[in-house]
């Protein structure tokens, strides 16, 4: 269960302060299937990185589970992230040294599972990506880099997904099967957020957050 | 006039060697605009990449005017391409020490353009960040610096514009405020190719190119 209560997130550059979240509310249970969408800058991913344990907020209260995430220290954090979320960023954030098999194998070689090597290469497959294992990140296209970073967030089998605009670099085809590789996952349990501006992938979920200038716009159920 | 003929590009890495593009001829007159669409992995950045002289073909033939690029060494690539082509990355490629509003200056500056401050503040308000100028990238959403890489394009004013996929991290709306910039140039004499995954992006061109594996499947004039 993740239970957001009244964050808000400001950045300060010097004397210039920007507001990107103003006081969100939103309670996710186990199981969702859920979007994030709004404009270019609404603040998206600052909400997704609160509720990733990647970021704190200014203000409000976080409970992850019944932890209560906002008031941890960063090696309490790193903890909770790797434990419980798989996280695939915007900009991917794949490690340019290392194959594409070996960034999959990290967060395995991390939770002390065995076979990592393997068990990387299985979700590199899940993804369309066996035949490009060896290649580097700066030796794949932009589709398959971010294809990789899905792999990656995925190969633990986490409890919680939060996806960043997985699809922003794939053509339809590609995308939906991502799509319908999140799904699987999340009928067998997982507890997945994408944050998409495209309305086709918001499509697959049945929970769609709209997101205005750092605030909730609107809050439905699928076919609301 | 771009005049591509048979070119073929090889990525050769140790003992593999990757054929990402296999004899692609094609032309593109002074004032097209045209889409290059495919799936993950088939070649368009690399197309891109030759067409805006960043990257050279294995083999085949280029002329950009009466320009044989093919056969050119590095001086004089980048010598054509800060005269003709404003290029913006599917990664952006922005630095990131520098403001928003740096970024979108330097090529001006390159180029021995006057005014470059002002000039620059103009580009971002025409892509909708006049309020972003003193962010760094790093201080700027995923949307945010895709536009600012576009307006680091425009900014020059030059002749061909190349997008690789420039609305993949946009909203509808800011992605069609975008398209509707990209037509004005268009209209203006502009001549510009973009790489898209979305066909609602692809529907703004008056050609697409649809690329597979490397080669050209189809090309055809909107509405064909
Ligand atoms: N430097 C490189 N070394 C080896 N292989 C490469 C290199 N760059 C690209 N490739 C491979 O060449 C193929 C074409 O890459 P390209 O970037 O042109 O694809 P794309 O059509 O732009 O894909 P996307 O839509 O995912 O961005 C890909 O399968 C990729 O793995
Ligand atoms: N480190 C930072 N310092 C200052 N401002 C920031 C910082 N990070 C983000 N911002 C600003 O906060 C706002 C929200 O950013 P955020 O990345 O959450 O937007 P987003 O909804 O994910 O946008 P996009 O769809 O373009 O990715 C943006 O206007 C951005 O300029
Ligand atoms: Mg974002
Ligand atoms: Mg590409």
């Amino acid at each position: 269960l993740i239970r957001v209560r009244e964050v808000s997130k400001v950045y300060s550059m010097g004397d210039v302060e920007v507001a990107a979240l103003k006081g969100i509310s939103l309670d996710v249970l186990n199981g969702e299937f859920t979007a994030i969408m709004g404009s270019s800058g609404s603040g998206k991913s600052t909400l997704m990185n609160i509720i990733g344990c990647l970021d704190r907020p200014t203000s409000g209260s976080y409970l992850l589970d019944d932890d209560d995430v906002a008031g941890m220290n960063e090696v309490e954090l790193a903890s909770i992230r790797n434990r419980k979320i798989g996280f695939v960023f915007q900009t991917f954030n794949l490690l340019s040294r290392y194959t594409a098999r070996e960034n999959v194998e990290l967060p395995l070689i991390y939770a002390g599972f065995r076979n990592a090597s393997e068990r990387a290469l299985k979700a590199l497959k899940e993804v369309g990506l066996a035949h490009r294992a060896t290649h580097k990140p700066t030796q794949l296209s932009g589709g398959e880099r971010q294809r990789v970073a899905i792999a990656r967030a995925l190969v633990c089998a986490p409890p919680v997904i939060l996806a960043d605009e997985p699809t922003g670099n794939l053509d339809t085809k590609t995308g939906d099967e991502i799509m319908a590789l999140f799904e699987a996952l999340n009928e067998r349990g997982t507890t997945i957020i994408i944050v998409t501006h495209e309305h086709e992938i918001a499509q697959w979920c049945r929970r769609v957050i709209q997101i205005r200038d750092g605030a909730i716009l609107s809050d439905k159920l699928k076919g609301e």
